[in-house]
């Protein structure tokens, strides 16, 4: 409840993983320009680089550093930032220099000289600096981000950019970040556009999401989705997060709270979801959330996890209140297939015990990559499915190889969310269309 | 580069996830876990 300070309403930003971030691109800052590689993210918006005044921090060590006594064209403006990441943080002083992309050259560009940069992240990142693509009101210090000026420039013919990853492990090349239109050469057929619904970051609204072709119900009435190219994985509400766990064979955490909430509770939601009760009144009606009108809010009451011990933790308690709420969802979906009471609660401890740890990485077997099922997403009311060669992450060869599912979990609460975050993995499959012109984000085939 | 269609296109490096990435990434979730735990359950 306390009041957020500037950059503290980026909230969102701060459940970025840039450790997974896997495509970069070089820029030059000043003149002559030195050069940097830099992450092109869409869910951010200042441009920073580390600065040659960073002296404490070991990541400055491992990366280029921005001179400006090196620099004809560099302007003073030294006014302080700091901008604080999930994976980290880093702070600093603003500078203005001419910025070089391709062959543009972005005149007047206010970016952040790095003088701290504390995580671990930075320190093992293959990338000196990250350069936001995203709208200027979530830039920290209201800085004018760098596509801003170069459309106010006239240096681009359209305001659209567009980026296309090139998923094919055995291409040298990475990828391309295209300003000023789209290539279509890295594209097939035509976009599919849904307007901004939250400038600040390009969030747009997303319907259901569908496993081997079926509801997972939860985003039936909309979820909210960002499309971030500086996010590597795809992030999503747990209860979908779990449902997907199940079906790819993922192993994830055994959650107390989950299986305590079926088992003391399961019986009830049953009852209640048979007897048509408002499926967003259960978990109150039960005691474990407070409804607040839309939805389930925890009621901060004492856990009947452990009788002996009763605890009145309130994270715990949320926790329940969150489990309770999933644990609604998950047998709505059930009962819809007509399954019997005992295979709904097996279904339901099995989704417990598939939990996934928050934005954390969970592991599938590789043998079985090519029976896991497609994993469809419903954007402007067309299906964009994944294949699971498309989700599944290989890491090494042969007897060495790992898979990793391109899910995590992330619970962002109403009214930003349910919310997804759309990285590389879905960028991969499909070539992106970011048309500032319009306000809109279009997606179609990557080619 | 500029190209005669207008476009200025950036060609991206992709840096393929080893072992290495991953056990910092377990670092770094272990850093962070608690934060992120607690915005999970939509806690500030």
């Amino acid at each position: 409840g306390a009041p957020l300070k500037e950059g503290e309403e980026t909230d969102i930003i701060a459940l970025k993983n840039y450790m997974n971030a896997q495509y970069f691109g070089e820029i030059g800052i000043g003149t002559p320009p030195q050069k940097f590689t830099v992450i092109f993210d869409t869910g951010s918006s200042n441009l920073w680089v580390p600065s040659s005044k960073c002296y404490f921090s070991i990541a400055c060590l491992f990366h280029t550093k921005y001179k400006s006594g090196r620099s004809s064209s560099y302007h003073k403006n030294g006014k302080s930032a700091s901008i604080h990441y999930g994976t980290g943080a880093i702070s600093g002083f603003f500078s203005t220099d001419h910025v070089k992309v391709g062959d543009l050259v972005v005149k007047t560009q206010d970016f952040i000289e790095a003088t701290k940069e504390p995580s671990v992240t930075f320190v093992v990142a293959k990338f000196d600096g990250i350069l936001g693509l995203g709208f200027q009101e979530i830039s920290v210090g209201n800085a004018v981000p760098v596509w801003y000026n170069m459309v106010d420039q006239g240096l681009i013919k359209e305001p659209v950019f567009s980026f296309w990853f090139n998923r094919n492990a055995n291409d040298g090349e990475g990828g391309e970040i295209v300003f000023g239109g789209a290539d279509p050469n890295h594209y097939k057929g035509n976009h599919t556009y849904v307007p901004v619904t939250q400038k600040g970051y390009w969030q747009f609204e997303m319907g259901d999401v569908l496993v081997g072709g079926q509801s997972t119900g939860f985003c039936n009435g909309g979820c909210a989705a960002i499309a971030d190219s500086g996010t590597s994985l795809l992030a999503g509400p747990t209860t979908i997060i779990a449902e997907i766990n199940q079906k790819i064979g993922a192993s994830g955490v055994v959650s107390q709270e989950c299986k305590a909430v079926v088992a003391e509770y399961g019986q009830q939601i049953l009852q209640m979801l048979l007897a048509e009760v408002q499926p967003g009144k259960i978990c109150s009606s039960i005691g474990l959330c407070t409804f607040d009108g839309k939805q389930g809010v925890s009621a901060g009451i004492e856990s009947v996890v452990n009788k002996d011990t009763r605890r009145s933790a309130a994270g715990l308690s949320d926790a329940m209140c969150n489990v309770c709420e999933m644990a609604v969802v998950w047998m709505q979906n059930q009962i819809s297939q007509n399954q019997t009471q005992e295979l709904i609660f097996n279904y339901l401890n099995q989704l417990c015990e598939k939990l996934p740890s928050p934005m954390g990485e969970s592991s599938v077997d590789c043998s079985s990559v090519a029976s896991m099922p497609d994993i469809s997403f419903t954007i402007g009311g067309k299906k964009f499915s994944l294949k699971p060669e498309q989700y599944i992450l290989q890491v090494g060869e042969g007897y060495a190889a790992q898979c990793i599912s391109g899910f995590t979990a992330l619970d962002v609460p109403p009214p930003r969310g349910p919310l997804w975050i759309l990285g590389d993995v879905f960028m991969g499959a499909y070539h992106t269309v970011f048309d500032y012109g319009n306000m809109r984000v279009g997606f179609a085939d990557a080619a | 580069l500029a190209s005669a269609d207008g476009l200025v296109r950036i060609g991206l490096k992709k840096r393929p996830i080893d072992e290495n990435n991953r056990i910092a990434a377990r670092l770094v979730e272990k850093e962070e876990g608690p934060l992120l735990a607690a915005r999970r359950y939509g806690l500030r």
